[in-house]
């Protein structure tokens, strides 16, 4: 059960307003490609410590002071006009969809867009010295291989005569 | 395309941080973790959270060289991977969680860890909601410095993907955490394989066998066909070795012959019979020996305390190694044989000259699944030569050692975790 503190659970379901705002044009993709590093690397470090007091104000929304989305959009128009199809949006657009197993179509289609409102993890997928992402080719994975058994005892499998931590 | 991972990793690695094993991010092999006061979730109790992230952090540990500590007393300075939950504008960080929904968790590279507390985050095997185990094992993997795997399996894929039961750190994930960290080597205190008669729900008796590789007081059950160690391994000896010392042992050995089958375990000066049946050591057996017996009493004229042993099947001989000497024990004569001890090196010749433990062996393991004599030593192992070998080349020498090679690269990821979370 979730914790909750009110008697009628209202503070078990975020408020509407804190919910994510989904990714439903092409404006919003843009957004989202800029953010993740499809259109430009993001340089992703950590800020410096701040003081404990700052920690207190953490709780003000500061809806206007959000680099990501300022700078995003700012310069998002600035390179392209203001116009959503422009070569780099159609070519981040590709990058995302052939990462994330999707056809590569270079189009805003909706299963594109159910990709991009899966939850996910907000660290970038293009840092700015980690500029391409990692693919590792299965054949490596005959590394692992030994040679095969050719005894006369059977491993005993899918047998935990030893109880397990989990 | 084969070392595109090596190539990556490492040329970025060179950019920030090049410790003493090259493209190492963390420069020390234990870590701490905190997940910090003013950051506790509202979702799950406190100890639930800090039993997941206790968890997450193993698994990591039991694939690579790290350990795992956490840490609620040092000073926060002091804490090497900080953990906490917010909404919106959080802990100081620069980056504003969205709500519910899409972003639920980034990390920092070594640093620290946030999750959104507006996800519905869920305790493991829950089956709904997002796994926080899962999310904080990704999340921990880009603390330690991976970057997004679009691999099918991968933790570190970047999309959230639905809890199937029990996910494990699959083969790509070790080796990427592996690339940067190093693989895990150590010495064992003995390894052997178990074997147990079972009956079939034919009534027929199967023989099957574990391997089981032991370093002091813990063990590691090795997965032959899967290439690595049963998933949540090491465990603590007594915990699945009931009667034989907490601390370990110098060596297994298993006489199985046409009218014998006795496994011992050997410690110090004495030694212990192990009744596979029941699963614990025998206080008194069958012929009315009582155990915990002294080696001397047991097999005269062996030494103790021995570095290892082994029952070599093919002379009913148990090979008793101490320093650089070998006393062969007659088993059914129930004395040293004739000429013991002899040299290691003579017993054992290297097939290449001067490749050879020449004393204080680890280990002497013979292996089902190789159908091969092993004797380990620090993180090296010589593979003892065959009878079919010896057919097709003549001159190789009975029992002759081959060329070393190294532990782990012929027995994977057998990793410790920290002994804090061997409790």
């Amino acid at each position: 059960e979730k914790i909750f503190h009110r008697r009628d659970h209202s503070d078990v379901v975020p408020p509407s307003s804190r919910q994510a705002t989904l990714i439903t044009d092409t404006d919003t993709a843009e957004q989202f490609l800029f953010k993740y590093g499809f259109i430009k690397a993001v340089k992703w470090e950590e800020p410096p410590a701040q003081s404990t007091d700052m920690l207190l104000d953490a709780d003000t929304v500061l809806e206007d002071t959000d680099p990501f989305v300022q700078e995003g959009a700012s310069l998002f128009r600035s390179s392209s006009g203001g116009t959503s199809q422009s070569p780099d949006f159609i070519q981040a657009l590709r990058e995302f969809q052939q990462v994330s197993g999707l056809a590569v179509t270079g189009l805003f289609d909706d299963a594109t867009k159910v990709a991009m409102n899966k939850p996910r993890c907000g660290v970038p997928d293009k840092e700015e010295d980690l500029v391409e992402t990692t693919e590792a080719s299965s054949t490596a994975q005959d590394l692992n291989e030994t040679s095969t058994y050719n005894g006369t005892t059977p491993e005993l499998y899918n047998h935990t005569p030893k109880p397990a931590t989990r | 395309r084969k070392r595109h991972l090596v190539e990556l990793v490492r040329k970025s690695r060179q950019k920030r941080e090049a410790g003493e094993w090259g493209h190492m991010a963390f420069s020390k092999s234990v870590l701490r973790w905190r997940l910090i006061g003013e950051g506790y979730s509202s979702q799950l109790s406190v100890d639930d959270q800090r039993y997941i992230f206790r968890l997450a952090f193993r698994m990591w540990s039991e694939v690579s060289p790290l350990e795992f500590v956490e840490d609620l007393h040092s000073p926060l300075e002091e804490i090497d991977i900080r953990l906490g939950f917010g909404t919106g504008r959080h802990l100081g960080c620069a980056q504003r969680f969205d709500g519910a929904g899409r972003e639920f968790a980034h990390a920092w590279f070594l640093g620290d860890i946030h999750f959104d507390d507006d996800e519905h985050f869920t305790a493991p095997n829950t089956g709904n909601g997002i796994s926080l185990l899962k999310v904080a094992v990704h999340e921990i993997g880009h603390v330690l410095g991976l970057p997004h795997i679009y691999r099918a399996g991968s933790i570190m894929q970047p999309s959230y993907l639905p809890q199937d039961a029990g996910f494990e750190l699959n083969w790509l994930d070790r080796k990427a955490i592996q690339n940067l960290y190093g693989g895990c080597k150590g010495r064992f205190s003995t390894v052997f394989d178990w074997i147990r008669k079972e009956k079939t729900q034919y009534g027929e008796v199967v023989v099957r066998f574990n391997t089981y590789f032991m370093r002091d007081g813990w063990y590691w059950l090795y997965e032959n066909r899967n290439n690595r160690t049963r998933y949540g391994d090491p465990v603590s000896v007594p915990v699945g070795w009931h009667g034989i010392p907490a601390a370990g042992v110098d060596a297994y050995v298993h006489v199985w012959t046409r009218k014998t089958d006795a496994a011992y375990f050997f410690r110090g000066t004495q030694y212990w019979r192990y009744d596979s049946e029941s699963d614990q050591v025998f206080s008194r057996d069958a012929d009315g020996q009582r155990y915990p017996r002294l080696i001397s009493e047991g097999f005269p004229g062996v030494p103790s305390p021995v570095d290892t042993a082994y029952y070599d099947r093919r002379d009913a001989h148990i090979y008793f190694f101490r320093g650089s000497m070998v006393y062969r024990f007659d088993v059914r004569a129930n004395r040293l044989a004739a000429g013991s001890p002899k040299k290691m090196t003579e017993l054992f010749p290297a097939v290449a000259a001067g490749d050879h433990p020449v004393a204080k062996l680890d280990a002497a393991y013979f292996s089902y699944t190789h159908n091969a004599l092993f004797l380990l030593k620090g993180t090296s192992y010589w593979r003892v030569v065959g009878s079919r070998e010896r057919r097709l080349k003549a001159w190789l020498p009975y029992n002759g050692l081959l060329p070393r090679r190294e532990v782990d690269q012929q027995w994977f990821d057998i990793c410790d975790v920290h002994v804090s979370s061997l409790k």
